[in-house]
């Protein structure tokens, strides 16, 4: 038996808007932890690690782990029937092979369930090492959105280059090319509008657009978003959910033939 | 060009 209530049902909503282009099937997981998530896009290049921690729902119970699988643009579809305001309620029986989404008005005068069949997802789950990352640049989140569009418009990579001096995002294309340096700024009104480039050593790391792209999806779960990087590795983009946990972005680096 | 490398040749099966 599994039961999680959700005050703010909105957050669940911006999770799926956040996954569901990039990832079509996942398994989501439930255990005494919480409500996690961990699924590739279909070329293998992206990973998605969602986290909603047990804590912040309102009501909590899984008398045992379950891992249901769901079509995410099926999951879509039913939750964009949820008001923003509503509490979400996710209800599944062991064993069973539907779950079921509860919705209630703020003022409890309207309560609908939606009733999702789950399928059977055959997905192999990574072991993610814990990494220090030579470079963590914490920015606006909508900043970042905009780099990413903008410079999608020019190019299909991104060269993501940080040192101490601040943090470059290039691309060049067909029409031309162009750099964005953002640098370290912490003198703002609110601290969620900071820029922050945290530097062990010097990162230059290329990574296709397209992805980064799909990931500021998530940019209205979070104003702000932590990129981490470590030459040759993968990069993090990480949208922190208040009180909940976090949705991870991994995405494999471009290197030159 | 650039290859795009997978994430699977980073993060392996548990």
């Amino acid at each position: 038996m599994l039961e999680l209530r959700l005050l703010q049902g909105s957050l669940l909503k911006k999770v799926l808007e956040a996954i569901k282009d990039l990832v079509t099937d996942a398994n989501f997981d439930c255990s005494a932890t919480g409500f996690s998530l961990q699924a590739m896009d279909s070329s293998h290049v992206a990973l998605v690690a969602l986290l909603l921690r047990a804590e912040g729902f309102e009501h909590y119970r899984c008398d045992r782990n379950l891992s249901m699988g769901m079509n995410l643009n099926n999951m879509s579809k039913m939750l964009k029937c949820a008001g923003n305001d509503d509490i979400i309620t996710i209800k599944a029986d062991d064993g069973g092979d539907t779950v079921t989404f509860m919705f209630e008005s703020p003022n409890q005068d309207k309560i609908s369930d939606f009733e999702m069949k789950l399928m059977d997802i055959d997905s192999e789950h990574l072991g993610i090492p814990e990494t220090e990352y030579e470079a963590i640049i914490r920015m606006p989140s909508q900043e970042f959105a905009r780099i990413c569009r903008d410079l999608s418009t020019i190019g299909d990579t991104v060269v993501i280059s940080a040192s101490k001096e601040g943090v470059k995002f290039s691309t060049k294309g067909d029409i031309g090319s162009a750099n964005v340096v953002c640098r370290q700024n912490t003198s703002v009104d609110k601290p969620e509008d900071a820029t922050v480039i945290e530097i062990q050593q010097p990162v230059s790391l290329t990574f296709a657009l397209r992805y980064m792209n799909s990931f500021t999806k998530a940019t209205p779960l979070s104003n702000t978003v932590t990129v981490s990087m470590s030459n040759e590795l993968p990069v993090v983009v990480e949208y922190k959910i208040a009180e909940m946990g976090y949705i991870r972005f991994y995405l494999a680096p471009k290197i030159e033939e | 060009s650039n290859k795009q490398l997978r994430i699977t040749s980073f993060f392996q099966a548990r």
